[in-house]
C-alpha cells in the first residue's frame, strides 16, 4: 500500500459527507446505499465515523460530473478515468468526483458504483494507489463481490487511523508473494510462447520480453472464468489452451475465450467419479494429453479425441521420483516439469527419470 | 495481450509527484481503456521545466522529478 505524500490524513475521526447530485444511471436510493456502504467499509476497519449532511460544506463533497467540471482536472469520457478524489485537506481536500460519462450500476456490469466509491474514499482518507494486484487500491477497476478490502488495504488505512477497536472483519485473501519459499501453484500452461501460472484468484504471466513476471487477477483478464482454476494445458497444434475448474473446462485461443464452453470434463471420456483435475500437460510429440487426478493419471489422445485404454495408471509407478500427486505440469523439449507443493521436479520424458529438484518458484526468478 | 512497460513503479512515483506538485487527484482507471489524464499533467510539468513536451514519462522527465525542489509552493497542501 501507499499513503499520500507526507501522510495526509484527517485530524479528527468524525467526518461528514454530502452528496451534491445524483447520476441518472441509478435510482437515487441505490446511489445513497452504494455511497453509505462504501463509507461503512472503511468505518469497519478504522475508528472513523461518517455523517451525512444535506446542506452546507462537508469534509467529503460527492458529485457526478462529465468532462471539465471546474477543478482543472477534466474527465475523459467513457471508460479511461472513472472517478477521482482529493487527499484529505480543507476546501477541495477529500472531495470525490465520479465521471458521469460512465454507466454506473449496482451490479457486476459496467462500473459498480459501490466499488469505485470505496476505492475513491480510500484516496479521500489519505491512501494512494497500491501496487498489489487484487487490493481495492490497485489503480485498475475489477469487479468482485463481497467485502472489497484486502489485508494490504486494511494495513494502509490502519497506518493512518488505527484499527476499529470494536470490529473484526475478514479481508479478501492477499495476493500471493512470488518469492515465498512455500509458494505452490494451482496450474501452469504455455500460451503462445508465454507461461501462465495460476495461483488462487491470480495468475503470473511470464513473457520472454518482460523482465519481471506480471501478476493479475484472473477475473480482470477473463471475467467468464471461475475465480480459481485447477489445471491448464496448451495444445499448440490446435492453438488452444484448455482450463479446468471442478467438473468444467474452458478454452482460450490466444487471450480470447472460445465459444461453446464451458463443457463438462466427462466429455473427454473421464468417469463421472472424477470431480476435478489436478494437473494437465500436452506432449506434442505423441499427441497425448496427460490428465492428473489424485494419485492417478489418464492419457487423452488429441488426434482421435478419445481416452487411451489402460488408464488410469498410478503416477508414482510411471513417473518415479515425483511423488504420488501433482499440482501442475508443463512440457518443454523432452522434459516434463512437475510441480507439487513448493517443489519442481524436472523429469526427463525420454530417460524416464528425475533430473533435478528445485523450488517451485524458481520459475519466477526467485 | 500487449507487453506492459516495466515502468509500473516509475508510474506510481510519477503519480505521487504530480499529485503533490500538479494537483493531480488520485483516481481509478476503467478495465477497458487507459486515460490521458496523467499525460495532460505530464505535459504541464514538462512545459514548466522547459523539457520536450511529450506527455510521456521519459527518462529526462523522470530524472527532473527526482531533482530537489526549492521554494516551490506545494499545491497539494
Amino acid at each position: 500500500y501507499n499513503v499520500s505524500p507526507r501522510k495526509l490524513k484527517w485530524p479528527n475521526n468524525n467526518l461528514t459527507f454530502r452528496i451534491e447530485n445524483f447520476t441518472p444511471d441509478m435510482k437515487k436510493a441505490d446511489v445513497e446505499r452504494a455511497i453509505r456502504q462504501a463509507f461503512n467499509v472503511w468505518a469497519s476497519v478504522t475508528p472513523l465515523t461518517f455523517k451525512r449532511l444535506h446542506s452546507g460544506i462537508a469534509d467529503i463533497m460527492i458529485s457526478f460530473a462529465a468532462r471539465d467540471h471546474g477543478d482543472f482536472n477534466s474527465f475523459d469520457g467513457p471508460n479511461g478515468l472513472l472517478a477521482h478524489a482529493y487527499a484529505p485537506g480543507k476546501g477541495i481536500g477529500g472531495d470525490t468526483h465520479f465521471d458521469e460519462d460512465e454507466n454506473w450500476t449496482k451490479e457486476s456490469n459496467d462500473y459498480n458504483l459501490f466499488l469505485v466509491a470505496t476505492h475513491e474514499f480510500g484516496h479521500a482518507l489519505g491512501l494512494e494507489h497500491s501496487r498489489e494486484a487484487g487490493s481495492l487500491m490497485f489503480p485498475t477497476y475489477s469487479y468482485s463481490p463481497g467485502f472489497p478490502l484486502s489485508e494490504d488495504d486494511i494495513d494502509g488505512i490502519q497506518e493512518l487511523y488505527g484499527p476499529n477497536p470494536n470490529r473484526k472483519v475478514k479481508p479478501k485473501p492477499d495476493a500471493p508473494k512470488k518469492c515465498d519459499p512455500m509458494l505452490s501453484f494451482d496450474a501452469i500452461t504455455e500460451l503462445r510462447g508465454e507461461t501462465i501460472l495460476f495461483k488462487d484468484r491470480f495468475y503470473w504471466r511470464i513473457h520472454p520480453q518482460m523482465p519481471e513476471p506480471e501478476l493479475t487477477l484472473i477475473r480482470s483478464t477473463w471475467p467468464a472464468l471461475p475465480k480459481e482454476v485447477d489445471a491448464a494445458y496448451e495444445n499448440s497444434d490446435k492453438d488452444m489452451v484448455v482450463i479446468f475448474s471442478g467438473i468444467k473446462m474452458w478454452a482460450l485461443s490466444g487471450y480470447d475465450m472460445v465459444e461453446g464452453y464451458p463443457k463438462y470434463i466427462h466429455k473427454l471420456g473421464l468417469p463421472k467419479k472424477v470431480r476435478e483435475i489436478d494437473a494437465a500437460v500436452h506432449i506434442p510429440e505423441t499427441g497425448k494429453t496427460l490428465l492428473f487426478t489424485d494419485e492417478q493419471y489418464w492419457s487423452y489422445d488429441e488426434r482421435t479425441s478419445t481416452m487411451d485404454v489402460g488408464f488410469p495408471r498410478a503416477i508414482e509407478l510411471d513417473f518415479p521420483g515425483i511423488g504420488k500427486e501433482v499440482d501442475a505440469a508443463v512440457y518443454d523439449s523432452g522434459t516434463l516439469y512437475f510441480f507439487h507443493d513448493y517443489m519442481r521436479f524436472e523429469y526427463s520424458y525420454r530417460s524416464r527419470k528425475v533430473i533435478s529438484i528445485v523450488r517451485a518458484n524458481s520459475i519466477l526468478n526467485c | 495481450v500487449p507487453i506492459p512497460g516495466d515502468e509500473t513503479d516509475e508510474r506510481l512515483q510519477a503519480e505521487k509527484y504530480l499529485s503533490r506538485f500538479y494537483n493531480l487527484p488520485a483516481g481509478l482507471l476503467g478495465a477497458r481503456k487507459s486515460s490521458d489524464v496523467l499525460q495532460t499533467k505530464l505535459k504541464e510539468m514538462q512545459a514548466f521545466f522547459n523539457l520536450k513536451v511529450t506527455g510521456k514519462l521519459d527518462a529526462e522527465t523522470f530524472d527532473t522529478m527526482k531533482l530537489p525542489r526549492c521554494g516551490v509552493p506545494d499545491v497539494g497542501e
